[in-house]
């Protein structure tokens, strides 16, 4: 078991269990900071975490990242793991880090999909989905960010429980999908999320569920811009960016797209490295420089989501 | 566990609508339990496509037959994952 965050090794990849040891390591050792909310449970009653950073006050504006609603997408998990410890590295150093969380909460959920994490550690490496049984069929899981109430059942999402892309059987069936919503609904005042995947090197923003430009297309698409420029200038890793319909390709349901529909205008997905080498298979060597470069951009959102309340 | 020795991830790259549709229609033959790591989306955006080892000849045949370009990405999907294991046994120790 990791017991310090000064010794756990972030360069490499871990189970669930020492995750979850590892979060309350960080809430240990930084508890004017960080708390672990508790927010659920997946389908097999795993307990759904959240990290909360905050300086105090009440009703503050957040803002919500998430990695690892895919569960065999391994570096996004590893990378929430260096990014909230970084966070609390930063906090009091970086000034940038400070202003964000002087006056906003941060809220972050590492393992979106803690049944497929697990199950990709002790089955099958390669499996995407949730866990849960679907009547009547002989193949499980849901994709969960398919499972969203915004634009449900749409193109770029299947009706076949057998296929990687099922949306499930109704929006919000999913209740890893369901906890996260009902905590943002309750919430009341997130301002931005940021949903983090991988690999094709993306920076994306609603819509994927039609081809229309959001109303608001034209800011974030210089919020983008501006972070995937600051992200190269790290390792040089090139990033493409623009909505989700006109990058890659229309999808229905999906998580940024339900939040932007419902009032959260700073709405990204990442899709972090791969070149087109190892896809989701990355090498733990990969994960700190991947994290080393994905925080400017990350920074670069919420730097702005500060800067531009509404 | 499951086992993935000798299944191949392709990088497939469709140069019209056409070759897109009919990756599209390989994907959908469930009897060989493809999976798309990257969807095919539009022409030039490559498409990644993990093919399990006792399909890789019909795969590949299809491929060439239709003048679909791909290129192998990954070689052995286990090696990788062996290799992975490897890394977070020593990394525990």
């Amino acid at each position: 078991t990791e017991r310090s965050t000064s010794t756990f090794d972030f360069a490499s990849y871990h189970t669930l269990d020492e995750i979850y040891d590892w979060l309350n390591t960080l809430v240990a050792d930084h508890p004017n900071l960080v708390s672990k909310l508790h927010i659920g449970q997946s389908y097999e009653k795993r307990p759904l975490y959240v990290l909360k950073f905050s300086t105090g006050g009440s009703n503050r504006s957040a803002i919500w990242l998430d990695t690892g609603i895919h569960s065999r997408e391994w570096i996004t998990q590893a990378t929430g793991v260096w990014t909230a410890n970084k966070i609390v590295e930063e906090y009091g150093q970086d000034p940038s880090v400070t202003a964000i969380l002087d006056s906003m909460d941060i809220f972050f959920e590492i393992i979106v999909n803690p049944d497929g994490f697990a199950f990709t550690h002790s089955s099958n490496r390669l499996w995407r989905k949730t866990r849960s049984i679907n009547a009547g069929s002989p193949c499980v899981g849901v994709d969960p960010n398919r499972n969203w109430d915004a634009g449900f059942g749409g193109a770029g999402s299947s009706s076949n429980p057998c296929s990687e892309t099922y949306r499930g059987p109704y929006a919000h069936s999913e209740s890893e999908v369901k906890s996260i919503v009902d905590f943002i609904c309750g919430h009341g005042s997130v301002k931005s999320i940021i949903s983090i995947h991988s690999y094709s090197q993306m920076l994306l923003y609603p819509y994927g569920y039609k081809t229309v430009p959001a109303p608001n297309h034209q800011e974030l698409n210089e919020v983008a811009k501006k972070a995937v420029s600051d992200l190269a200038a790290v390792y040089g890793t090139k990033y493409t960016y623009g909505s989700i319909a006109d990058t890659i390709y229309m999808a229905g349901g999906t998580s940024v797209d339900w939040a932007y529909d419902n009032g959260v205008k700073y709405s990204f997905t990442f899709e972090l490295r791969d070149t087109g080498r190892y896809g989701f298979l990355l090498p733990s060597s990969q994960i700190i420089p991947t994290a080393t470069e994905t925080w400017p951009a990350l920074l670069d959102i919420m730097v702005h989501v500060l800067e531009h309340p509404y | 566990e499951k086992l993935f020795v000798g299944d191949q991830v392709l990088r497939v790259t469709a140069r019209d609508e056409e070759q897109i549709a009919l990756l599209r229609v390989l994907g959908e033959r469930t009897e060989l339990q493809l999976d798309f790591w990257r969807h095919p989306a539009r022409p030039g955006l490559p498409a990644d496509l993990q093919v399990p080892f006792p399909c890789l000849q019909e795969v590949k045949t299809f491929l060439e037959s239709n003048n679909i370009s791909y290129s192998v990405m990954i070689e052995d999907v286990q090696e990788l994952l062996d290799e992975e294991k490897k890394t977070m046994n020593k990394s525990r120790r």
